[in-house]
């Protein structure tokens, strides 16, 4: 018989979360010249053993939601960043130098469990 | 919320909050480099970081350093002496030893390149300056002359490829005495238009503005996109 899928909520799965840095908040808009902030995303939420197949999981994922069904000390899967994206920040440093620099995988833009 | 501020300066690479007295001109090449990675970010298509395909050349550290050097009058009469004598000197000490140098540019911008003030053709003279300048001489002893160039004038902005010379100073840095910049004036394009020498040249003072813009690559930062691009 198919195992009851426990009422998990919605905003309880794993999923992406926007969180946005203004660099004004900190101060920083006196160096920064651009951007104006950055997106500091980040991944929560569970993932149950009866959505890692949607909840754009890894196979591993799917393997050891299943062992934590099966044995709870196991842990479960965890929700994960799956596609990033860089920043660039151009910025004046103390020499009066403007800066332009550009950071790998900064912005979190998709989750899944992993 | 106590933002770990010390902690993400020194991710960015910077120990301190930097606190500029004045914002420099920004110059549209970099603003271009700069839209154009967040527009490529922002629709998701991924870019090499460590090639800057604007410039054609690999790099993932851009800076534009400004001119921190100084006019120099000649005790000469204004018509026996160049209209203009500048020591440009750029300081290279926020480029890191691990960082490789792949392009050192330039940039003379004469004035804005409008129709309304045709000037005289000048001539502009670039050397090495590789002795330390000594006060009591007016200018210091040119060395190694690299640029003998007439341009009309209003010019806009002229670049030059500085790129072994900045090697060479950010190898050496008591070699980094800076670039000795002469601009005379070369007769007048127009004989029918009479140019006040000394108006002129004041104008050429006013207008030049030097910048060196400085790529590097980051061998720490970097190793992943060439194993891609392998």
């Amino acid at each position: 018989a198919a195992i009851p899928a426990p009422k998990v909520s919605c905003k309880n799965l794993c999923h992406r979360h926007q969180l946005f840095i203004n660099f004004r908040d900190l101060g920083w808009h006196k160096w920064i010249i651009a951007p104006k902030g950055f997106m500091a995303n980040y991944c929560h939420g569970d993932c149950p053993f009866s959505l890692t197949t949607s909840l754009n999981g890894s196979n591993y994922a799917f393997m050891q939601a299943l062992m934590h069904a099966v044995d709870p000390a196991i842990p479960q899967a965890v929700c994960i960043p799956t596609k990033l994206s860089p920043i660039s920040m151009l910025y004046q440093d103390n020499d009066d130098n403007v800066i332009l620099r550009h950071y790998e995988d900064m912005v979190v833009d998709e989750c899944g469990c992993g | 919320f106590q933002f770990q501020e010390h902690a993400f300066l020194q991710f960015l690479g910077l120990d301190k909050v930097p606190s500029p007295q004045k914002f420099q001109p920004v110059p549209y090449i970099l603003k271009k480099i700069f839209h154009d990675q967040e527009t490529a970010a922002t629709i998701g298509i991924s870019r090499d970081l460590c090639y800057v395909k604007e410039l054609g050349v690999q790099g993932n550290i851009l800076r534009l350093l400004p001119d921190q050097g100084f006019f120099l009058y000649s005790k000469n009469l204004p018509q026996a002496s160049p209209c203009l004598q500048k020591l440009l000197y750029f300081n290279l000490s926020a480029v890191k030893d691990e960082e490789r140098l792949t392009m050192a540019q330039l940039g003379l911008d004469l004035g804005p390149n409008t129709y309304y003030h045709l000037g005289p053709d000048l001539e502009l003279v670039l050397s090495l300056v590789q002795e330390p300048h000594v006060w009591d001489r007016s200018i210091p002893k040119p060395g190694k002359m690299f640029v003998l160039q007439s341009v009309p004038w209003p010019q806009g902005v002229l670049h030059f490829n500085l790129l072994e010379v900045a090697k060479d100073w950010s190898n050496n840095p008591q070699k980094n005495l800076g670039l000795f910049l002469e601009i005379l004036v070369k007769g007048q394009r127009d004989s029918g238009v009479n140019f006040q020498l000394e108006d002129t040249c004041a104008r050429l003072r006013c207008s030049l503005h030097a910048s060196l813009l400085v790529v590097t690559l980051n061998p720490k930062q970097c190793h992943s996109s060439s194993r891609k691009r392998r």
